[in-house]
Formats: C-alpha cells, sequence, structure tokens
C-alpha cells in the first residue's frame, strides 16, 4: 500500500527511530515521541555524525539523512534491548 | 570505536561468496571475489586473524557467507533500490545468520572507479566485515566504521585501517605485528586494472544545483508503482513510497526513460495507466506508452487520439495534467481550465472521454484550476495538485472541501530547508529589544 501523506517531521521520525536514536513505535501502546525527545534524538544523530548541535532538522541534517549508508542502526538502545530479554524470558 | 558484544570463539575463519552482483554491476565474479578477498585482508592483516576461502562443498557452513540480495530478502532488512541502505552484516554468534554479509544488488557496485560513478564495493565491504567480526558503528573520524558511505579508498592493496578500527579489532582478536595475509595463489599482488576510458554505455552525469529541485515549478509529477517522480526540464526526482527522496542530485530523463526523442527537455504530464500499467508520457501534440521504463514500438502517436476538444470545439493540443484518482479508478486528463474523463478498459488503449466532458477546472474547489500536474496517493487516494513550490491536498474522493491549504513542496518533497521568512513581510513579527 503507498505510504501516508509525506511529511518532513515524520520522515526523519522514521530515518531516526530506523537507525536507533528513537524508541521503534509501538502500536499497542501507541506512545508518542515528544518534541524534546525528537529534538534529543536529532542532535544525538548530529552529533554521531559529525554536525553541528541544532536539534533541528536543518539542511545539513537532512542531507546527512539521505547520504547513502549500512543498514544496520547507529544506536543500540536500552529500550530495544531490554524488550528483547523481556521477549526472550 | 564501539564492539557490538560478540566476537568469533576462533580466530580461523572461512568465507564464500553464496551470489554475485546480477543487475547493474559490470564487475566479473574474480574481481568481485578478489575486492573482497582483500576487503577480508584488512583486517586480519596485524591480528591473529585468517581467513580462508571454503571450497563449494562448505560453502554454506562457512562463518562469513556473502551475498547480494535485493528488496525483501528474509532477514527483517530489505533494501531499498539504488541509493539508500548499501549493505549490511550480521554480528559474530551462534545463530545460522551469523556473520552473513548482504550488499544492494539494486547499487551500481564499482571498483577503481571515481566518486560519484557507482559505489565502491571494497570500501561498503570492509565495513561490513567490521560488522561480521564484532564492531558496531563509530562516530571517530577516520574510522570505516562509520555508518555513512565514504568513497574509494584509493590503492586497495596498500589500504591500511584507521587507528581506531586497527584498536578495536585488535581487542577482540589480538595482535600480531608480523603477519599480512599473501593474496590468493594464482593471483598477482596487483589487482586487473579497470580500462582507463569510459566504457561506451556510460551515462552522463547531470550536475544541477540543489536550488532546482527546491525551486519548485515542476513540469510533471506522477505516482508509478507508488514512486513519485518530479520531471523537471530534462531532470527527474524520485520519491519512494516510504517517503524518501532516491538522491539529492536528479536523473537524466533519457537515462532512465528509454526511447524519448533527443532533447527532450520538457514533460507535460505523465500517468500510470490502471488497466495494464502502461506508463503515459505526455510532451506537445504527443505521446508516448511505456513498458516500465522503455517505450513500446509505434509511439510517438498523436495527442488528437484521445478526442478531447474543449467546449468551444477545438482539439486539444497539450495535456497539463494526468492522474488516475484513486476513488473511483478513472483517469483525468487537464488542459486550459477544463478536464475531461476516460473509463479505460482493456479492449481500447485508447477510449473516447466520458460521455458530459469537458467539465470546468474550478468544480475542483480551492485548489489551482491550471495545476502543473495532479497525482492520487497515500492510503486514502487523496488527490495532490501541484503547482510553482506548493501544493494541495484534497481528501478522498473530495473535490469541494471547506478549506485547502497550500503547502510547501520544496520542504515536504525536496528535503529542502523551510523558507526563512522575508523581514519585509508584512506576516513577519515584529521583534522588539527591550535594554531597560
Amino acid at each position: 500500500a503507498p505510504a501516508p501523506a509525506p511529511d518532513l517531521y515524520s520522515r526523519g521520525m522514521d530515518w531516526l527511530s530506523r537507525y536507533g536514536y528513537l524508541p521503534p513505535p509501538d502500536p499497542r501502546t501507541g506512545r508518542l515521541q515528544t518534541k524534546e525527545g525528537m529534538e534529543r534524538a536529532i542532535r544525538q544523530m548530529q552529533r554521531f555524525a559529525g554536525l553541528e548541535e541544532t536539534g533541528k532538522l536543518d539542511e545539513d541534517t537532512l542531507r546527512q539523512m539521505s547520504v547513502p549508508r549500512c543498514s544496520l542502526p547507529d544506536i543500540v538502545g536500552t529500550e530495544d534491548m531490554l524488550r528483547k530479554r523481556r521477549k526472550k524470558r | 570505536y564501539a564492539l557490538a558484544g560478540s566476537s568469533w570463539e576462533k580466530t580461523h575463519l572461512r568465507w564464500s561468496v553464496l551470489s554475485y552482483p546480477r543487475l547493474y554491476s559490470s564487475l566479473s565474479q574474480d574481481h568481485v571475489k578478489l575486492i573482497l578477498f582483500y576487503a577480508l585482508k584488512v583486517w586480519s592483516d596485524n591480528t591473529n586473524l585468517q581467513f580462508d576461502a571454503a571450497s563449494e562443498d562448505v560453502a554454506d557452513s562457512a562463518e562469513i557467507r556473502i551475498s547480494f540480495e535485493h528488496s525483501l530478502h528474509d532477514d527483517g532488512y530489505p533494501f531499498d533500490g539504488k541509493g539508500g541502505t548499501l549493505a549490511h552484516a550480521f554480528f559474530p554468534g551462534q545463530a545460522d545468520i551469523s556473520g552473513d554479509t548482504h550488499f544492494d544488488d539494486e547499487e551500481t557496485w564499482t571498483y577503481g572507479a571515481r566518486d560519484g560513478e557507482g559505489t565502491d564495493l571494497f570500501t561498503v565491504a570492509v565495513h561490513e566485515f567490521g560488522h561480521a567480526l564484532g564492531l558496531s558503528h563509530s562516530s571517530t573520524n577516520p574510522s570505516i566504521m562509520r555508518p555513512y558511505y565514504q568513497g574509494p579508498v584509493g590503492d586497495i592493496t596498500k589500504y591500511t585501517l584507521p587507528m581506531d578500527d586497527l584498536q578495536a579489532i585488535q581487542t577482540l582478536y589480538g595482535i600480531n605485528v608480523n603477519r599480512a595475509t599473501p593474496p590468493p595463489s594464482g593471483h598477482s599482488t596487483r589487482l586487473p586494472e579497470l580500462p582507463k576510458n569510459p566504457s561506451p554505455t556510460r551515462t552522463t552525469q547531470p550536475n544541477p544545483g540543489h536550488q532546482d529541485r527546491c525551486e519548485g515549478g515542476f513540469d510533471a509529477v506522477a505516482n508509478i508503482r507508488g514512486d513519485v517522480f518530479f520531471f523537471k526540464g530534462p531532470y527527474f526526482w524520485r520519491i519512494e513510497r516510504s517517503g524518501s527522496l532516491v538522491s539529492l542530485n536528479p536523473a537524466l530523463i533519457r537515462n532512465f526513460w528509454i526511447g524519448l526523442p533527443p532533447g527532450t527537455d520538457k514533460i507535460d504530464a505523465v500517468y500510470e495507466r490502471k488497466t495494464d500499467s502502461r506508463i503515459i508520457f505526455f510532451i506537445g501534440s504527443k505521446y508516448w506508452v511505456f513498458k516500465d521504463t522503455r517505450v513500446l514500438p509505434g509511439y510517438p502517436r498523436h495527442l488528437s487520439e484521445w478526442g478531447m476538444r474543449t467546449r468551444d470545439g477545438r482539439v486539444v493540443e497539450q495535456v497539463e495534467a494526468a492522474f488516475v484518482w484513486a476513488h473511483n479508478g478513472h483517469t483525468y486528463l487537464f488542459s486550459g481550465e477544463e478536464f475531461w474523463r476516460f473509463t479505460e478498459n482493456e479492449a481500447q488503449t485508447v477510449p473516447p472521454p466520458d460521455a458530459d466532458y469537458p467539465r470546468s477546472a474550478s468544480l475542483w474547489k480551492g485548489v489551482p484550476s491550471v495545476p502543473d500536474d495532479i497525482i492520487s496517493w497515500g492510503k486514502a487516494g487523496d488527490t495532490y495538485f501541484f503547482k510553482d513550490n506548493s501544493y494541495w491536498v484534497l481528501k478522498s474522493g473530495g473535490m469541494d472541501q471547506d478549506k485547502v491549504n497550500p503547502k510547501s513542496t520544496a520542504r515536504d518533497w525536496m528535503f529542502c530547508p523551510t523558507p526563512t521568512p522575508d523581514i519585509q513581510s508584512p506576516f513577519t513579527p515584529h521583534i522588539c529589544k527591550c535594554n531597560c
């Protein structure tokens, strides 16, 4: 099925989730990302990529997000690990 | 450096290549194997690691199994076509998939080519083998384990790991400063050189500035197989169904859509036909029908075959917008301030317009009556009207919403920065400074 309407913010969220900067969306709880959480994730991504830490999806950040890259996440989040451990148990 | 938290319990590892590039790369199988050999070698030089090519009968049981895959390939990390994600590898462990290294077969894998002329297999392979040996992504510069593609590294026979990566691999597998892996038997220490002259099939590289895409004014926009194509002049940009732009740089229309005439520098409208998924291009008073990316024999043909006449009886000489409305499956063509509806069917390649058409484009309330182009997109089949650098969305099936606010095409589709408000604008709030 075609994706929902494009939106810069949701594209950014998708990218940040995919590479471990934001916890993945949880359809069971419908948890929303907070503005602060998003900004923190963008800063972390910018720090990792060696960009100026603005906390915003600025031009440099968007350009960096478009650079071809490895599929594996940059950050293996504690939440992700906890979830896996819980699942295993 | 960052370690994944697992490593191989032995230092003698076997590797095998289960498949080779099939789609776009011109590298031979021998060449690929040699490049991969050298990419592994950089990790065994100065460590206790040793790599042996597994013989064919035990290729499946090698620790590091290499393959070229595309899109979904049953490991939870689908590839996404050219650009985007290039490759991945699985960390060491007991699972069957541990150590497996996958390259996206939809990349144009190259060796020794100039930066920008493909994706350098050696650079990516060194990075992925780092994962297969137990290294995570590093933010250090320089490090081959930075997650972003870094381009060719020069002479691959002389390449050595940056200090960050060397320390990481020596932490996992120990130091052995005296050992350098010899090249595989039958090969000299030098890799075969690539031809100096460009191949005859080499494509022209477009290089318009980013302003081109940020300024809007697209000639045509089309939803083709769920991807959205933005055509402007001789170039196009492509947005995948996930919403990501394949590249900030455009592609030349004629390099991808094969069969358009030389000198094609403007597309009026494009749409994907519902009945057979053929793609129809309108340029001036002619139209072309494509099967995938190649034009069908017998085209172009004259637009007059579509039977479109204006309300004052003139034959339509140009189409400005075309789309299939997901809401009802009909095809709509716009020209001037009028539009025609078609009920396409498998029996007639070009059916006559439906009765009672043309109608006035002003029936579509709140949107430009002479749009640059229109698409139907999204799960709900909303209609997107594009004009200059803005777009308007009419919710599924609707033609007369109360309020339709224009949005920025540059910002929402082309990954351009939000325009800075003009300081002369009456809408810019005044900022007062108080020095009290």
